[in-house]
């Protein structure tokens, strides 16, 4: 289903390149759970990033379901990005100015959803991740965690097939936290494909294969459990 | 040294009234180090900020170091702020227009520290954290990880006698936490009085007392080592 191949990410910053990923390969199968882990700076939010087509790789390629991403024009992209795929960022992402609600509502709104509708599936959203009674509350008035779930809940509320999460549970407590995996585990026996990075082993033990970034690179990869 | 009698932390949404803290009752010896843990929202942010003088509370008393906070100025308080406290954000806070460097200077410019003087040390600082090789990108180009990393740099280069940190190890993976939580015990140990926000058990035991929220109040106080 998601396939680099040799991809690559350089930045130029000045005289010096950073090669925030550097000759990629790895595949994630349709309907499969997966985690990617490494250290700080290793790579992964690029990687995330190059997932989610909100980037575009320096070499290499990369194939989603069977289309190579870099024959797909602009337009097209933000139609794969805004139907197939959610994604959750490490810094959440939320417009300031709007509440919650308006927030998780937002992706609904690009696909043309009735207002009534799309208020409906937010709440339902926000309650999923026990957030309905902050449904009003502006990013401001919300704590880390709450912001977190904000971002967990628009990601979730077009039902995408395919749902990368850059570091969910990173602002949440255990309980909460659990809530979140269990979330992702029921999504994920309806065929949902899912990508968890995270920091904790905890955590990326509830997927099938664990995926190792160090400097850029895959440093290996492990079955947790067979398919 | 920091003492909550009473203390309430009220916000006005509309109608409702959102009770962040609610008649919290602690205190902080000089040179200790604590930890607080309680649910996402529970209020531990909130009690940060009023540590820290960022924040006025709606009720109740604050005494840092045998001065009522609510009696001293604007002036007075920034210079607490700037001289005595060192703050990491749980949402980092950083400059977006500066580089890591510039940014963890910030603090000494304000102090009147000079040009030569203040890019050493805050390249140190850096160093500490490890982020040296870092030291000149913006943070949006850097990861979530580092970005964490030089607000903790930051809060650090002046050297506080008191240290508030937000969930400082929350982006970032085991070994370079535990660098992180080792340089606090480094600095614990020099007599720095210590608060640390934390989801994560571990990273609470290594203090030596743990304040419990709930709701907005403490739940309890446990004792992990004597002093
Ligand atoms: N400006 C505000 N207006 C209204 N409510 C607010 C405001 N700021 C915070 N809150 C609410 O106060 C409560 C406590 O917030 P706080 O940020 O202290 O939580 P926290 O314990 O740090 O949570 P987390 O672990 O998720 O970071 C939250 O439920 C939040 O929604
Ligand atoms: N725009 C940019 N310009 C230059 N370097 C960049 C840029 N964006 C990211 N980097 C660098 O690329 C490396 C990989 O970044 P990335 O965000 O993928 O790391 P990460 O594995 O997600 O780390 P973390 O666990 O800290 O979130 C980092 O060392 C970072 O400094
Ligand atoms: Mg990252
Ligand atoms: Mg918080």
């Amino acid at each position: 289903l998601l396939e680099f191949r040799g991809v690559s990410k350089h930045y130029r910053l000045g005289e010096a390149q950073v090669r925030a990923l550097d000759g990629v390969d790895l595949h994630v199968e349709l309907g499969e759970y997966v985690s990617i882990m490494g250290p700080s700076g290793s790579g992964k939010s690029t990687l995330m990033h190059l997932l989610g087509c909100l980037d575009t790789p320096t070499e290499g390629n990369y194939r989603l379901d069977g289309v190579d991403i870099e024959t797909l024009s602009g337009d097209a992209l933000a139609e794969v990005r805004s139907t197939k795929i959610g994604f959750v960022f490490q810094s959440f992402n939320l417009l300031p100015r709007l509440t919650a609600c308006s927030n998780v509502e937002l992706p609904l709104a690009y696909q043309g959803v009735p207002r009534t509708e799309r208020r409906a599936r937010a709440l339902t959203a926000l309650e999923r991740v026990s957030l309905a009674k902050r449904a009003f509350h502006r990013p401001n008035e919300l704590s880390g965690g709450e912001r977190q779930r904000v971002a967990i809940a628009r990601a979730l509320v077009v039902e995408p097939a395919i749902v990368l999460a850059d570091e969910p549970t990173g602002n949440l407590d255990s309980r909460v936290g659990d809530d979140i995996l269990e979330l992702f585990d029921r999504l994920h026996a309806t065929g949902v494909t899912i990508v968890v990075v995270t920091h904790s082993e905890e955590v990326a033990r509830r997927a099938q294969r664990i995926i190792r970034l160090r400097d850029g690179r895959v440093e290996r990869v492990e079955v947790v459990r067979p398919r």
